[in-house]
């Protein structure tokens, strides 16, 4: 309950509709918020009466932001609604946040207005929030099945203490059904795709190749990226991730950062202006913002401007510093332009013509430092780009500290 | 992962906003005293953590951020309005 638990003094409150929201149909509300009350009635001796002029106990309003209290409303989602306690004036009145969408129905486009003001009820009659996940009370909105909706224990409990039980022999039990379990919960993000994965022709399991030792000096890898900092190198389902923050080298697997994702990426690249990770698998790429997969990924790496003879890619880079990136395939190479999100003319390019000493076909590619490290076997070959001058040659494992 | 910087700076606003109108956090906006302000902030993330049942880290990690920025009612969970 509120401090000094304040309630009304009496069992019969009045309550007034004072104005409508344009989401839902004017009968649907009145409908909504009856059903609210009655949720109350039905476990106290409270009864409810709506009048239609004047003052009433409970004012029933929707507004949106500044609406005339000190608790302006912050536009769709975040708080939804509000209600003061029991008292005179503006005690017990319930306001809805009119830029919320309000349904009758319990979906994801909406906000179920009878589970918002049966909660928002609660406060208009002296109860306060329930920190027990189900209650009615609970402050944070759950989308359940309003069908035959009955009040949770902790609820029922909550308000007894306040006006005591029932006085009708008739009334319904007061003891709760089980909560409901919410029949869909608001998903944090829209589900990711569970992309198909090769199914093993037999049955058996396959053993996934032990993870190379980190100072195995014929070590290889199939991918490098950046990523807020960190560097994560990649090679079949393993990941070796190198912060500024750790000494040590983590070993991780990539579906411990993208469950969905799959194994053996063929290139990665970080565009850190946009927190944003492209990873390449055959004539597909993915894009992640640290842990969380973009929706509408895989897309055809067409998409980028590739031609359609072009199925997969060996490599790619992004010079922070041009806003390019660099995509190498075979002897080749493009320059993509992340600013007008398209490939640049004049290309693909020889690489051998730009990047002299490198061998191809290149497996990844890095840019740390203001240098690009360019991976071909257990080697990695460090160049100036400004200066297109191959610096020193190095084992691929280097940044093992081995 | 680190958070991307000005993710974090975004994070800390809704962070700070969320306690104000929750959990009775009053900023001081003009303290010299930014290691006080900070743990008055991670004794309230902590309150708030403990009412969700969360780890109570006192720290801004994603679980607490994901609860801060789900939909709810406008009332505090520590007082009412005055």
């Amino acid at each position: 309950t509120f401090p000094y638990s304040p309630t009304w003094k009496k069992e019969d409150v009045t309550y007034r509709i004072l104005n409508y929201t344009p989401d839902m149909l004017q009968a649907d509300v009145d409908e909504a918020i009856a059903r609210a009350f009655q949720l109350w009635s039905s476990v106290t001796p409270l009864r409810f009466t709506r009048v239609y002029g004047g003052q009433a106990d409970i004012m029933i309003s929707f507004a949106a932001g500044f609406h005339g209290d000190f608790y302006s409303f912050d536009g769709p989602g975040g708080t939804l609604a509000h209600a003061y306690a029991p008292g005179s004036g503006i005690g017990g009145d319930a306001h809805f946040d009119e830029d919320e969408n309000w349904t009758k129905f319990t979906t994801n486009s909406g906000y179920n207005l009878f589970l918002v003001a049966a909660h928002e009820l609660g406060h208009s009659l002296g109860l306060s929030h329930s920190n027990v996940f189900g209650a009615l009370m609970y402050p944070i909105y759950m989308p359940v099945d309003t069908r035959n909706y009955q009040l949770h224990q902790d609820d029922i409990d909550g308000i007894q203490a306040l006006y005591g039980p029932p006085k009708e022999p008739d009334a319904l039990p007061t003891k709760a059904f089980p909560p409901q379990e919410p029949t869909e919960m608001i998903p944090a993000e829209a589900p990711t795709p569970t992309l198909p994965r090769e199914e093993p022709t037999e049955i058996t399991p396959s053993k996934p190749p032990q993870r190379p030792d980190d100072c195995d000096p014929h070590l290889t890898f199939d991918a490098i990226t950046t990523l807020r900092g960190e560097t994560l190198f990649f090679k079949g389902s393993y990941v070796w991730r190198k912060s500024p923050y750790f000494s040590e080298i983590e070993h991780d697997t990539i579906s411990s950062f993208w469950p969905s994702l799959i194994d053996g990426f063929d290139a990665a690249y970080e565009v850190d202006k946009r927190d944003r990770v492209l990873f390449f698998k055959d004539d597909q790429y993915w894009a992640v913002s640290g842990y969380r997969i973009e929706s509408g990924f895989p897309r055809p790496i067409q998409n980028l401007g590739f031609p359609s003879s072009v199925r997969r890619i060996d490599a790619a880079v992004h010079d922070q510093s041009t806003k390019r990136t660099y995509f190498f395939v075979g002897n080749k190479y493009w320059s993509y332009n992340e600013n007008t999100q398209s490939m640049e003319r004049g290309y693909p390019r020889k690489i051998a013509s730009d990047f002299q000493g490198i061998v191809h076909p290149i497996d990844a590619a890095l840019q740390k430092n203001g240098y690009f490290y360019f991976f071909h076997g257990s080697n990695q070959y460090e160049v100036d780009m400004k200066r297109k001058k191959l610096i020193r040659t190095m084992k691929s494992n280097s940044w093992f500290n081995c | 992962f680190p958070v991307a910087p000005e993710k974090e700076q975004k994070d800390m606003q809704l962070a700070k906003k969320y306690l104000e109108n929750f959990y009775d956090f009053k900023e001081e906006k003009h303290s010299l005293f930014k290691a006080k302000d900070l743990s008055r902030m991670a004794d309230k993330i902590r309150e708030m953590q403990s009412f969700f049942g969360l780890e109570m880290t006192g720290e801004l990690n994603q679980k607490t951020l994901d609860m801060m920025k789900q939909p709810r009612c406008g009332i505090p969970d520590v007082r009412s309005y005055s």
